[in-house]
This record gives C-alpha cells, structure tokens and sequence, in this order.
C-alpha cells in the first residue's frame, strides 16, 4: 500500500546541504505494522512527512496505492492526504485556542456527516485514548502525554487506511502506551489499518510485524518479527 | 537545597475544579540526583513548574536554599530563577526565529562576560550534547531530540545550582539518551548540580539516587538507589 523509490530528501544547497534521506526503499503492505527505529536525527521523521505528502522529497519517488503522489496536482494531493492518512505529529501541532474536543471532530468537519455524529466519534475516540472527562481542555490545560494522546484520537477518529505516528507514546508511562498500542493493534486488526510508527521505544518496536532501522538516512537493515 | 511543605495546585473552581497536586511534601538534598515518575496526568510537569517557580500554589510552600520562594516580590523571584535554575520543558520552549546556538547564549546575556566567552561557552555546551555542526540551525531545522538537546544546552550552559527536567530523553534514542545522562552525571558529581529529572523512562530513573512516585497528584511512595 505503501512503497518508496530511491527517494531522498536534501536540506540547504552547495557547502550547507545536508542529506537527510539518502535513497530509501521501502515497501509497506496492506495491513502490515511497521516500526522505524533509528538515532535522534538519522532521519526518520523526515521520511514520515514524506510519506504523509507533508513535505517534498528532493528526488525519488513515494506510492500509496499505487499512485505517484508527487504526480498529483495540489488539490488531488490534499485530497488523497485527507481521505488515506492519519498523521500524528512528534511536537502534536494541536490547536492551541480550541478544545481537544474540537480538536478530534475538525478532520470530520469534511466529512458528509451530522454535527452529532461528528460529536459521538470524536468522545468516543478521547475516550478510547483515556482521556475521558478533559473534553474541554485546551491544549495549554492538558499534560504532555494528554496533548499527545489528543492527537492521536484526531489521527484515528476519521479511520485512516494508513496510519503514519512520529513517536506517539514518548510522552507516556508504560501502562498508558501499552493502551495506547493495544488500540493501535485492535484498528490494525479489524480495521486493516496499516501503521508506520517511528519511534525510540524498542519495546513499542517489538510489538510491530516489522522493525526498519535508518542510519544516517539510509536503510541499515530490516527485522521481521511476524510475517504478514 | 529545595523543600516543599504541603503543596497544591488546583486547576478551575467550584464544580470544575481539579487538583492536579494534592499535598505534595518533597525533600531534595544539595547534589542530589533525583527521579520524579508516574502516569501521564498525575502531576509531573505541574510540580516541576512550581518547583521553577514558573507558576504559583494554590496552597503550601517552596523552599530554595531555605527562601519560601512565593514571599519574593516578582523581580527577587526572577533573579532568583534565572541565577539558580536551569529549566528544561517537555515541550522545549526553544526561541523559533532564531539559531540553536543564539537559543543558548541568550541566558548567559544577562551575565557580565564578553561576547566572545558567551559564544565559546554556547559552543562547548552544544557540543557536549552532541550538536556540533548544527549551530547555526534554527529550531525548525532540527529534529525532534536535537530540538530536546538544546534545551537542555540552554539550561545547563549557566552552570545552575538546580536542573529541573521534564522528560528530557523522550525523543531521544538509548544511545544519545545514556549520553545525556552521562552529561549530568558530571554536573552533578563535578559541580554539584542537584537535578531534578521527571522521566517515564524507568533506566533513566534507576540512573540516580532516589525516585519519587507521584500518582494523581500525591507522592506514592520513594525508592533510594543510592544514599547521599
Ligand atoms: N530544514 C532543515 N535544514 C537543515 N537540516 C535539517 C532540516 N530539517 C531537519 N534537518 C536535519 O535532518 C536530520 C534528520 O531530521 P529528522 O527530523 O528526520 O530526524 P529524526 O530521525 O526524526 O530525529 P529525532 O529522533 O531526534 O526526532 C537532522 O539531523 C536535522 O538536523
Ligand atoms: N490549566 C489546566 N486546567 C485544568 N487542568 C489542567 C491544567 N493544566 C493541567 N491540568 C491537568 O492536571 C493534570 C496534571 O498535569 P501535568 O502536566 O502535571 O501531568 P504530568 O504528570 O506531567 O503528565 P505527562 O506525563 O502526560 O506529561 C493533568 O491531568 C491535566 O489534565
Ligand atoms: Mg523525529
Ligand atoms: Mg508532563
């Protein structure tokens, strides 16, 4: 569902430029748990912006569904973004003057459903993530692990056929990010939702079907755990 | 070096009010190393903010050096912070306009030294964190744990007397992670730098001398590793 083609991304130009992504493939199927582990700066939410169309690679090429999204004009792009992906950002990118509530129910806002409707997904969501009764927080009234959790249920809420995470439980204690994944597994699990997690928790990364190891913005080698 | 006596923090009023500290009593020794864990939501962060004097109680005190701290007037208090306390946020509060090494400076500008040992300073505090060759980037234009690291720069390049951090490994990987803490040993052994680390990362936590467990806003219990 998911596959990259040499693809590279460099910052800056001439003496400064810096290869963050240095000719990445991969291949992510249906259904399949993937988890990028790698160094602070080898590159990994790089590649996660790349794949989430949140950004433009320098060269190579990103698939999902066998389409070249880099081929798509912008409108085509947003849509396919909006429709497929569920992105959970590393520093969470809420919205700082509205509620979680509203938070969650804004990427239902273009979906062809009731206000009401709209409103029991996204309480069921938060409470799904275990975040019953802060509903009405801000951002700023929400720890970090709350605010991290608040974007997740947003990510989720819309039931994304890809769910692309960038350390989404570095924030939490262990037994709220066993929850967490456990909800993470039952989307993969009925739902066929496919998940790319970066993260730096190798025990998060233990529970994946494949584990992808970037160095220095290249593939340094590949774990697979359950084959799928 | 820090007390607190009986300490609250409640959050909105009436029916709507939460505690988010319930009578926290907390006792830190001069060079102590110390580890504040529990779930997400039981009040981590909110301590450390009342610790750095970043908020004020809602009852109870905080001692520095044996000052009560909430009875400085406002200019007292900032002086206060800003010659004993390094603060490292959960959420990094770096400067985004300008580069990671101005980010650093900045708190040695209130100090009577040239400009030239302020940058030597900033330069050698970077690279201890494992920044060298990324300076002159802005906040944007670093990863999430290089982000982390230098907020952490920040706090540590004014050699205060109390470093208090909240999660400053989560986005970092195990290897950059035993690096950083490696970093604060040596303050803490060399210049008796007590720190205060809040952390859901149970091997950074059994890296100092005593963990405090809090749990919906009171201390469940204390764990000494190491007597000092
Ligand atoms: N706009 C930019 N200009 C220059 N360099 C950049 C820019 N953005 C990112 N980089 C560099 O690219 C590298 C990879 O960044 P990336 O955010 O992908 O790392 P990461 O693997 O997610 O790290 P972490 O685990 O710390 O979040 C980093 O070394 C960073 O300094
Ligand atoms: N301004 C506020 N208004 C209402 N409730 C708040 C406010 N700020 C924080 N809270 C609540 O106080 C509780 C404690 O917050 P705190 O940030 O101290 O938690 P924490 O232990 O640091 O959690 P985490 O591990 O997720 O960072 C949370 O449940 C949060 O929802
Ligand atoms: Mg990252
Ligand atoms: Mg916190």
């Amino acid at each position: 569902i998911v596959k990259t083609l040499d693809l590279w991304k460099v910052y800056g130009r001439g003496r400064l430029a810096f290869s963050a992504l240095k000719g990445v493939n991969l291949k992510v199927k249906r259904g399949e748990m993937v988890a990028v582990v790698g160094p602070s700066g080898s590159g990994k939410s790089t590649l996660l912006n790349l794949l989430g169309a949140l950004d433009h690679p320098t060269k190579g090429k990103v698939f999902i569904d066998n389409i070249d999204i880099f081929r798509l004009g912008d409108n085509a792009l947003t849509e396919l973004r909006n429709r497929k992906i569920g992105f959970v950002f590393q520093s969470f990118n809420l919205i700082q003057r509205v509620s979680a509530l509203k938070n969650v129910e804004i990427p239902l806002m273009m979906r062809n459903i009731s206000r009401e409707k709209r409103r029991r997904l996204a309480v069921a969501m938060l409470k799904a993530v275990g975040l019953d009764g802060k509903f009405n927080h801000k951002p700023t009234e929400l720890s970090g692990g709350e605010q991290q959790r608040v974007a997740l249920a947003r990510a989720l809420v819309v039931r994304p056929s890809i769910l692309l995470g960038d350390e989404i439980t570095g924030n939490l204690d262990s037994k709220t990010s066993m929850e967490i994944m456990e909800l993470i597994r039952r989307f993969n699990k009925t739902l066929k939702t496919t998940v790319i997690l970066v993260t730096h928790n190798m025990q998060i990364a233990k529970q994946t079907d494949r584990i992808v190891y970037l160095r220095d913005g290249m593939v340094e080698r590949e774990e697979i755990l359950n084959r799928k």
